[in-house]
C-alpha cells in the first residue's frame, strides 16, 4: 500500500457516499444516471468474486464489502425507493452499447483465460466506460447539481491517483499491470472536460453548466 | 514479469 493508493481508495469511498448520501438526504436521484450506477455494481460483483476465496488484509475485504453495498444500496434507492425521481427521459445512454464490447475485448485481451481473470478483465474494462452515460446525461440536461460534480470529480480522482500509484510501484516494485494501466488512463482522460469546467465553474462557486 | 494474480489492488 502507497499514499497515492491510499488517498484514491479514499476518494473512491467519498465518492460512494457522497452520492448515497446525496440521494437519502435529499429523497431525489435527479441528475444522476441509474444505468451509471447499475454498471458500477456489475463492476464490483465481477471484481470482487475472490472476496472470500482470495484474503489480501483486513481492509482488502472491508472496502469491498463497503463498495458492494454501497452501489447495491444507490442502485435500489434509485430504482426502488425514490423511483420517482428518476430522470428516465435523459438517461438514455444504451448500457449495451458498453457492457457487450468490454466483454468482447475481455475474452480477446487479458492475463489469463479463467473464468475468474475474464470477469476481472471485464470489470476493469467496463469501469473505463461506466461513467458515460452519467456524463451523456449532463450533456443532454446541460448542467449538474453542485453535489452531483463533487461526486464526479472525487470518482475521477480515484483513478488518477491510482495512475499515481502505479507508476510508484512500478519504480518501487517493478509492479505493473498493463491491462489495469490502459484502462485506468482511458477512464481518467473521460473526466478530463468535466474536470477542466469543475476546476473553473464549481470552485469559482458557479453552477456546472456545459455549452449547449 | 511479477505475478500478475496478485490481486492486492482494489
Amino acid at each position: 500500500m502507497n499514499i497515492f493508493r491510499l488517498l484514491g481508495d479514499l476518494s473512491h469511498l467519498l465518492a460512494i457516499i457522497i452520492l448515497l448520501l446525496k440521494i437519502w438526504r435529499t429523497r431525489s436521484c435527479a441528475g444522476v444516471s441509474g444505468k451509471s450506477q447499475i454498471l458500477f455494481a456489475l463492476v464490483f460483483t465481477t471484481r470482487y468474486l475472490d472476496l472470500f476465496t482470495n484474503f489480501i488484509s483486513m481492509y482488502n475485504s472491508a472496502m469491498k464489502l463497503i463498495y458492494l453495498v454501497c452501489s447495491y444500496a444507490t442502485v435500489f434507492l434509485m430504482y426502488f425507493k425514490f423511483k420517482a425521481t428518476y430522470d428516465s427521459n435523459h438517461d438514455t445512454f444504451r448500457m449495451e452499447f458498453l457492457v457487450v464490447p468490454v466483454g468482447g475485448l475481455a475474452f480477446l485481451v487479458n492475463h489469463d483465460f479463467t473464468p475468474l481473470e475474464i470477469l476481472w478483465t471485464f470489470s476493469i474494462y467496463l469501469e473505463a466506460v461506466a461513467i458515460l452515460p452519467q456524463l451523456f446525461m449532463i450533456s443532454k440536461t446541460g448542467e449538474a447539481e453542485t453535489i452531483t460534480s463533487h461526486y464526479l470529480f472525487a470518482l475521477g480522482s480515484y483513478r488518477a491517483l491510482y495512475i499515481v500509484n502505479w507508476v510508484f510501484r512500478f519504480y518501487t516494485e517493478g509492479f505493473f499491470d498493463l491491462i489495469a494501466i490502459v484502462a485506468g488512463c482511458v477512464q481518467t482522460i473521460l473526466y478530463c472536460d468535466f474536470f477542466y469546467l469543475y476546476i473553473t465553474k464549481v470552485l469559482k462557486g458557479k453552477q456546472l453548466t456545459l455549452p449547449a | 514479469t511479477l505475478d500478475y494474480n496478485r490481486k492486492d489492488e482494489l
